[in-house]
């Protein structure tokens, strides 16, 4: 058996010049903690 | 044996080798020729493509289903009853193991599936009357924690992530990368199901009733009991929609294209207990007011917020041995479940890998609702072995039944021969269930529903 989750989610937006290009962290979107594979139980963070 | 086995001597003879050879030839130039004629709506049935709709006295022709393409092992996967095998599984695992047999029995799955008897609720398995039971079993209060950030997704289920990532083009990357779309495996977009304003409405069913009236005047509306009998065979009452809660009044049900809408399971609001689901709904609604983006109910429905979103998606595959009781990952308001009737492959990672569009083709529950950054769909896709889904707050829906089957046959059969396209699912609406949120509302970690044997 399977679970397909398929949802929307923020994207995160442009950074701003004072930002910069690589700072990922202040411009918010959906971040994933798993990778393939991953054993998880219920009620661990898939994302955030 | 082993004196056999080093003594014998192997004579090759011709003839049984060339026949195993032509054999195997042939299978794979009738595997090559049929393999063009698959559309992505495999799990659907063969359409004019093989020549006229009727035959000579002009009687629908019967269609047939098509059979997945894929290597050997498909194919012959694929000429199996497996619903049938499954049901037949289903009852096997639902007989009662004798008294001394059942603590050695499940401790035997266990050591093979690698289940923690440590975390299941019930201390004594002898209360297991059956291997159906024991695999529905529950877990002690408090050894699944939630994770603290009230922005996270939850895990819905034990399992292995098989999948996840960021869907563009509609189509979700399957494992190897084979992909199939959205549409396919979740329904296409349904105006009923749309989101009725920009606000949530205050009273939502005045505007169910609106927009029910308006569908029966310029649709095709087959009045009451024996049409959507063919799909569920059975019928639902309309809640207090009308005009209060003691009204009971059947609603016409109105036919688009062959597909059947079924509107407000609403037996299921008075099965649930009323104190919690006013607690998740009183939740539920917190979490969706801090965001305006949770009013919409499509993923395609525009995107005029300040904050683009994208569609994200996560593959959750649940060993035998696991437990198999999926939860809610957010807290979020269901709005409607489509109910697929399609086969029931394994959906093993082997076969993951080597069947194209395994999901499409299986038989699956799609719920689809809203949560604070919009559209959010949870579909549990059932298996060989598991067949059955269940949903705590659907009692209506029957998954893996014979009488379902031949009513979504006889469905689609209706569609063709009024020249409709059938859609393929069955849908029922949550919008009675809380009249704030406008469907039924679950918390993060609510237990949702389960997998069961057969």
């Amino acid at each position: 058996s399977t679970i397909v989750m398929v949802f929307e989610g923020p994207k995160g937006r442009r950074p701003t010049f004072d930002e910069g290009f690589m700072d990922q962290g202040r411009r918010g979107g959906w971040k994933w903690c798993i990778e393939k594979g991953m054993q998880v139980k219920v009620g661990e963070k898939l994302g955030y | 044996l082993r004196t056999a086995l080093g003594q014998t001597r192997t004579v090759w003879r011709p003839i049984p080798v060339v026949a195993g050879i032509a054999f195997l030839g042939a299978f794979q130039l009738y595997h090559t020729q049929t393999r063009g004629k698959a559309t992505d709506d495999e799990w659907t049935y063969r359409d004019s493509e093989d020549g006229p709709s009727e035959d000579e006295l002009g009687r629908p022709k019967k269609r047939k289903r098509i059979r997945p393409s894929g290597p050997w092992t498909v194919q012959i996967m694929s000429t199996l009853p497996l619903k049938a095998l499954s049901r037949i599984w289903g009852k096997f695992n639902s007989i009662d193991l004798p008294y001394y047999m059942r603590v050695p029995g499940f401790k035997l799955y266990g050591w093979v599936f690698g289940v923690n008897f440590n975390e299941i609720e019930e201390p004594d398995l002898h209360n297991f009357r059956n291997l159906a039971e024991f695999f529905y079993r529950t877990l002690k209060p408090g050894v699944r924690p939630l994770d603290p950030n009230p922005n996270a997704l939850l895990s819905p289920a034990d399992g292995k992530v098989v999948q996840f990532g960021v869907i563009e083009g509609g189509d979700i990357e399957q494992v190897k990368g084979v992909t199939y779309s959205v549409d396919a495996l979740l329904g296409e977009k349904h105006v009923d199901t749309a989101a009725p304003s920009s606000n949530i409405p205050s009273n939502p069913g005045s505007a169910q009733i609106s927009k029910s009236r308006r569908r029966e005047g310029d649709q095709e509306i087959i009045s009451a009991e024996e049409e959507f009998a063919q799909v569920n065979g059975i019928s639902y009452d309309l809640p207090s929609l009308f005009s209060g809660a003691s009204a009971k009044k059947r609603k016409p049900r109105s036919r688009e294209g062959g597909k059947l809408a079924v509107e407000d399971v609403n037996e299921l609001a008075e099965d649930q207990s009323t104190q919690s689901r006013a607690t998740s709904e009183a939740e539920v609604t917190a979490d969706l007011a801090r965001s305006p983006r949770a009013q919409k109910s499509w993923w395609s429905s525009g995107n005029e917020s300040e904050e683009p979103t994208a569609l994200y998606y996560c593959v959750v595959y649940l060993a035998p041995g696991d437990y198999h009781r999926f939860h809610s990952p957010v807290s979020w308001v269901v709005e409607s479940r489509r109910h697929f009737a399609g086969e029931l492959y394994s959906v093993s990672p082997y076969l993951q890998r080597t069947l194209p569009g395994l999901f499409t083709l299986n038989e699956r529950v799609v719920l689809l609702g809203r949560w604070k950054y919009g559209f959010f769909s949870y579909t549990p896709v059932g298996a060989t072995n598991v067949g059955s889904i269940v949903v705590n707050f659907d009692r209506e829906l029957r998954t893996n039944s014979l009488l379902t089957d031949t009513r979504a046959d006889r469905a689609a059969e209706n569609a063709a021969e009024s020249g409709e396209p059938y859609s393929g699912y069955a849908e029922a609406t949550y919008t009675a269930a809380s009249r704030v949120l406008g469907g039924h509302p679950l918390q993060r970690g609510e237990e949702m529903g389960g997998f069961q044997l057969g």
